[in-house]
C-alpha cells in the first residue's frame, strides 16, 4: 500500500 | 485529481464559507452546534498532522490549511466573539463530545492500516469526521427555524461527502490497487447520516416551504 496515495485526499 | 474529488473540495468550501458569511455579516451563530464544530477542529487537528513533513502538492497543503484555519476561526467566533457568542443556542446543544471522541480513539487504535502514530490519528480523525455532524443534526432537530445559510451549510457538507463517494468510485475504476476500506466504509456512513436532512431539504426546497426536520 502506498501511504502517499492513501494521504493524498482532503 | 478526478471532477468529483475537486467538486466535493468546491462543495466543502463553500460550507465553510456559507457559515462564516453567516457568522461575520449576521453575526449570528443561531441553528449551528459549537459542538459539531470542536470536532472539526479536531478532526482537522489529527488528520493534517502530516502538513509540514509530507507535501502532496500546493493545493493540498492550501486546502488543508483552509480548513484547519477555517475550523478554529469558527469555534473562536462561537465561543469568544462578544456579539456572536449572545446568538449561540447552549440550551439545544447538549451533546457530549466524548460519547464520540472516545469510542472513535479505540476503533482507530483496534481498526488501522498502519500501527504508527501519525496513522492512528489519521484514522481517528475519519471516524470522527463520520460521526461530527450528529451534535448538528440533533439540534436542527430541535429548531422549529431553520434559517436558510445553516440549511446550506449543511447541504453543502452533505454534498460533499456525497461526491467523494463518486471519486473514490471513479479511482477504484481507474486506479490500480486503488482499495481503501476504512475510509470507504466510514464516508459512507457519514453520507448515510445525511440521507434524512436531505429527503426534508428537498422536500422543502420542492414545496417552496421553511425547511424543519420533525422530531
Amino acid at each position: 500500500l502506498n501511504s502517499g496515495q492513501l494521504h493524498d485526499e482532503l | 485529481m478526478n471532477i468529483f474529488r475537486f467538486s466535493g473540495d468546491m462543495t466543502h468550501l463553500m460550507s465553510v464559507l456559507v457559515l462564516l458569511l453567516k457568522i461575520h455579516t449576521i453575526k449570528s451563530c443561531a441553528g449551528i452546534s459549537l459542538k459539531t464544530q470542536e470536532l472539526y477542529a479536531l478532526v482537522f487537528l489529527a488528520r493534517y498532522l502530516d502538513i509540514v513533513t509530507n507535501f502532496i502538492s500546493l493545493y493540498n497543503t492550501i486546502m488543508k490549511l483552509i480548513f484547519l484555519g477555517s475550523s478554529f476561526m469558527i469555534v473562536w467566533y462561537i465561543r469568544r466573539h462578544r456579539i456572536v457568542r449572545r446568538s449561540y443556542d447552549k440550551e439545544h446543544d447538549t451533546f457530549r463530545h466524548l460519547f464520540l471522541v472516545l469510542p472513535c480513539f479505540i476503533l482507530a487504535l483496534l481498526i488501522n492500516e498502519r500501527s504508527a502514530f501519525k496513522e492512528i490519528m489519521w484514522t481517528f480523525s475519519l471516524y470522527l469526521e463520520a460521526v461530527a455532524i450528529l451534535p448538528q443534526l440533533v439540534l436542527l432537530q430541535r429548531t422549529k427555524n431553520i434559517d436558510n445559510l445553516t440549511g446550506q451549510y449543511v447541504f453543502f457538507l452533505g454534498a460533499y461527502r456525497a461526491l467523494y463517494i463518486c471519486n473514490w468510485i471513479y479511482r477504484y475504476f481507474t486506479e490500480p490497487h486503488y482499495v481503501h476500506w476504512i475510509t470507504w466504509i466510514s464516508g459512507l456512513v457519514q453520507t448515510l447520516l445525511y440521507a434524512d436532512f436531505f429527503y426534508y431539504y428537498f422536500n422543502s426546497w420542492k414545496n417552496n416551504v421553511k425547511l424543519q426536520l420533525p422530531a
